[in-house]
């Protein structure tokens, strides 16, 4: 179903990718 | 500035992504296409994370191969003062010193000269590998004669000189003796009296750094009890 897909496709794509730029951020110091 | 981009790109992409997880809608309305955007738009966090790793593991591994590549040096001036130690005359200090200097700072020339009151007389004297028959014959007054022996024995410390052709008289001498560019110059020190200097010289042009001085003084120290006692 598209609920599903948008779940499965964009927001967790969306929150990983948000986690990876925070901790790159981190890493920058 | 540009760590700023990581910060705000996340929380743009955290606050989009909690959007999509209430709403349970896809992206303009199209759940592939979109994830192919935040793919793309994940990428440099990615490779950045990845680059970092790798100089990471680049930088251990460098620091390895350092850490093995003293322990050796740290052997050799071990077992060089071992061998010190059980040499009995001053002829084998010298041999063994020689031996080390011309080694560990691969020059082609090394010489120890020994100091009696204000003359330097040559002890061993070693030129390719091989000792050279007329240390002897290398007598320098230290008060007449400006040299490179005499400032590392009046100062009490190492010196090198890029170019042995614009230096005083004694090492001009040597210098064409040997067909030396460049030379450092090490005192053997036992309490307050300069026993002896150890000499190095090279063929071609060499300027000697700190490192390599700290190396020829370590040499001249540790050999300076075993001549001391002999």
């Amino acid at each position: 179903s598209s609920e599903s897909q948008a779940i499965l496709l964009n927001a967790i794509p969306l929150l990983v990718g948000a986690a990876l730029y925070l901790l790159s951020a981190g890493v920058l110091g | 500035p540009l760590a700023s981009i990581f910060v705000c790109v996340g929380a743009a992409m955290a606050i989009v992504g909690v959007l999509v997880l209430l709403h349970r809608e896809p992206l303009a309305g199209n759940a592939w296409v979109s994830l192919a955007a935040v793919s793309l738009a994940v990428l440099p966090a990615v490779l950045f994370l990845v680059r970092r790793g790798d100089r990471n593991a680049a930088r251990r591994g460098h620091i390895g191969e350092e850490e093995t590549g003293a322990q050796p040096r740290r052997e050799r001036m071990a077992t060089l003062a071992g061998e010190l130690a059980r040499a009995q005359d001053g002829e084998s200090i010298a041999e063994l010193l020689l031996a080390a200097a011309t080694e560990g700072l691969e020059v082609e020339f090394a010489s120890l000269a020994l100091i009696e009151g204000t003359t330097a007389t040559g002890l061993a004297a070693r030129l390719d590998g091989r000792s050279l028959p007329w240390p002897g014959e290398l007598q320098v007054d230290l008060e007449r004669q400006p040299s490179g022996i005499a400032t590392a024995v009046f100062e009490v410390a190492p010196l090198a000189v890029y170019d042995l052709a614009s230096s005083p008289a004694g090492d001009r001498e040597l210098a064409e003796a040997i067909g030396a560019r460049s030379g450092a110059w090490a005192p053997l020190v036992a309490g307050e009296t300069v026993l002896a200097v150890l000499a190095v010289a090279t063929r071609g042009q060499r300027a000697f750094p700190a490192e390599d001085l700290a190396l020829l003084q370590e040499l001249a120290s540790g050999a300076a009890p075993a001549l001391e006692r002999t």
